[in-house]
């Protein structure tokens, strides 16, 4: 999908982004390789709802205001499913 | 706010909590009064209680951990999660964790373990995840929180609530019951075992309990009720009124008298009312409305006018053909004269004098009387 590649440096790394929307999105693992294709519409739907739970501008992209939301210091229970 | 899948809930209010180890971060003591601030703070809206056990199982159990902790959970080092609990239930549920590779503090300048165990005890208590950035059930944790001035958001309460009800009128001991402060002339007392109501209404999360020029305003984050005359508040509206409801969807309350009826906005009475309320689809011979309540689920609002019941589409801003219909025939077990109604915690309290009907419309029956008013710690 379509990555801002300049936001992702080396410490957002797809495994990172990968490990948040299953950790707390309920992306099923079983799309692991599904992710680096650039062309999955579930990827870009999570990231959708996590934008739009977390209030943030729901863009489907991994810009840099959602990365930084997504590393800051937060709860372990998930955002949706259980 | 949000609550769990299959909506877990403690079934009993007196709860125990046990820290099983401590973090060497603070002091035992600042940890075990922290811990019950944060309990406090869900007490204090809630008929839930907290005693504290030093051994055995409790029903929420804390510890402080790092990495696996025999949970598939791990915890991941300093950063990122800082705590995880789990919802109401026997064993693991219900406990608490927390990541001790964080550094915990007192203040904010470590992770403060305040406002991580208030978040974390809330999903001990049922709650799950909340999209409200200003809310305790808020997911990212926000070290720029004002700790002196700490207080749940309205969505918090209204979560919490939500499963567990206000707290109870009276304080949890017996006490004896308290004289009725003799009213100003023209005022009527709170606490008189006759009071009846003309309205109720809820408004933004608050109660509004009108009775002829008067209005007691119940909000769950303070215990005791206020007081006010209805013209400090919106001078247009008349000196009593017949009925009240709130539209959620529009964050407007509708105030009825006779044959008129207004609109208000938090404080504002909204541009180009009164309107009549035949322009609803009464017909003529409806003179006055005796109560009202909108139900936020279905989008329906509801009218009672003596023994009868209409129904108004609020999505289609029509009433509904086949009303009128007798209150009897979907409100079994409810007075047939309805002074005021107001839907909380999902059923629907119809009274009717000094009483009050607590009415499930799921169950479609009368689970509770009570006086008319207990919402007004009396």
């Amino acid at each position: 999908y379509p990555v801002d590649r300049a936001a992702v440096d080396k410490d957002d790394s797809m495994d990172f982004v990968q490990k948040y929307l299953e950790d707390y999105y309920n992306l099923t693992k079983d799309v692991k390789q599904v992710v680096r294709r650039k062309d999955s519409s579930l990827v870009v739907k999570k990231i959708q709802e996590m934008q739009k739970f977390l209030g943030l501008e729901v863009t489907g992209k991994l810009d840099s205001n959602t990365l930084e939301v997504m590393h800051k210091p937060r709860c372990g229970v998930p955002d949706v499913g259980y | 706010f949000s609550t769990f899948p299959g909506l877990p809930k403690w079934r009993k209010n007196d709860l125990t909590y046990r820290i099983v180890n401590y973090t060497l971060d603070l002091p035992r003591s600042v940890i075990d009064s922290t811990i019950e601030k944060a309990l406090k703070i869900w007490e204090e809206v809630t008929p839930l209680t907290f005693s504290k056990i030093s051994e055995g199982e409790a029903d929420i159990m804390i510890t402080f951990a790092v990495r696996e902790h025999g949970d598939f959970s791990p915890f991941d080092g300093p950063g990122k999660v800082l705590a995880h609990a789990y919802a109401p239930g026997p064993g693991i549920y219900g406990d608490a964790h927390f990541d001790d590779d964080e550094q915990w503090t007192k203040d904010t300048s470590g992770v403060n373990l305040f406002l991580v165990a208030a978040h974390e005890l809330g999903h001990s208590l049922g709650l799950f995840h909340s999209t409200d950035s200003n809310a305790l059930m808020y997911p990212v944790y926000n070290p720029l929180t004002d700790l002196a001035r700490f207080r749940l958001s309205q969505d918090d309460v209204n979560g919490i609530q939500s499963l567990y009800g206000p707290p109870p009128a009276s304080p949890p001991e017996p006490v004896e019951p308290t004289e009725s402060t003799p009213p100003e002339p023209g005022t009527p007392a709170t606490c008189d075992p006759a009071l009846s109501f003309d309205a109720i209404s809820t408004l933004r999360g608050e109660i509004l309990f009108f009775k002829d020029r008067h209005f007691w305003r119940k909000s769950f984050r303070r215990l005791e009720p206020e007081f006010h005359l209805i013209s400090s508040f919106w001078p247009p509206l008349p000196s009593s009124i017949d009925a009240a409801c709130e539209v959620i969807s529009k964050d407007t309350v509708f105030i009825f008298k006779g044959t008129q009826f207004w609109a208000i906005r938090g404080n504002d009475v909204q541009p180009g009312y009164p309107r009549s309320i035949h322009t609803l689809g009464f017909p003529s011979t409806v003179k006055k409305i005796d109560a009202a309540i909108s139900d936020k689920e279905t989008k329906k609002t509801y009218f009672f006018v003596e023994d009868k019941y209409w129904r108004f589409d609020e999505k289609r801003q029509s009433m509904e053909p086949g009303f009128p219909k007798q209150i009897v025939e979907d409100f079994p077990g409810v007075e047939p004269k309805v002074d005021a109604v107001f839907e909380a915690f999902g059923f629907f309290y119809f009274f009717n004098g000094s009483s009050q009907f607590e009415f499930d419309p799921n169950a479609k029956k009368v689970t509770h009387v009570l006086k008319s008013n207990k919402w007004l710690n009396c």
